[in-house]
């Protein structure tokens, strides 16, 4: 394992306790879309279905169990914690997110590495987390404001991804043999999807100022 | 076989 995809790991777990952090510290989900949330409980489910026929490493196999405990902690708590449920901005969380989930499946179907279950699903989940963020995106946006954490939450997310693509780029010259082009042409996508909310990260880091996004 | 490499990304 580099180092790039260390950090990229290390990111996307940071993002995850910050979220934590959120909604145990202010009992508040104000901000946070739902859908994202429980799209990416669904991305890790499909994904990880190879805890049960591979084992990679310790580190591999702790990691995958936390990031599905904590997505499902989340939405759970999203969906059922009576102060946390309440906060929820069920009219700004609007996106049709099932459109995302058939798309990803369709795509699934035309294009995996075997036409075998677990790698289809394996497929679909790479597609639907490329595309997991854009919920949670229209809500910033429509909201306006961004909460400091909400804000910091979606950078280390986004950063993940950035340090992914470094990642990919080390192996594909250290490890020839590493060609897995449906990961990184989804990844890409993914990563430039971020593209404008890092814009607008930046110009508030650099202004001092609260994160603000154009309506 | 390539698709036989473990997926041993996250």
């Amino acid at each position: 394992m580099n180092i790039f995809r260390f950090l990229g790991d290390m990111t996307h777990l940071i993002s995850i306790l910050i979220l934590l952090l959120k909604i145990y510290a202010t009992k508040s989900c104000s901000g946070i879309s739902l859908k994202t949330q429980e799209l990416y409980a669904l991305v890790f489910l499909t994904r990880y279905l190879d805890l049960f026929t591979d084992f990679i490493s310790v580190y591999n196999t702790v990691m995958k169990l936390v990031f599905i405990a904590s997505s499902l902690a989340i939405v759970w708590c999203m969906r059922n914690h009576p102060l946390v449920r309440r906060s929820y901005d069920k009219q700004l969380d609007t996106f049709r997110h099932y459109f995302l989930l058939l798309a990803s499946f369709l795509l699934a179907l035309l294009l995996h590495e075997k036409f075998a279950f677990q790698e289809v699903l394996w497929a679909f989940s790479i597609y639907l987390e490329a595309v997991a963020i854009l919920p949670q995106l229209v809500l910033l946006q429509r909201s306006g404001n961004v909460d400091n954490l909400t804000g910091q939450y979606v950078f280390f997310l986004g950063a993940y991804r950035a340090l992914y693509i470094f990642n990919w780029i080390y192996r594909y010259f250290i490890d020839p043999h590493f060609t897995r082009w449906i990961a990184c042409v989804s990844g890409l996508v993914q990563t430039a999807l971020y593209a404008d909310f890092f814009y607008y990260y930046f110009i508030s880091w650099k202004n001092n100022a609260k994160l603000q996004l154009p309506a | 076989a390539k698709e036989d490499v473990p997926k041993d990304e996250l």
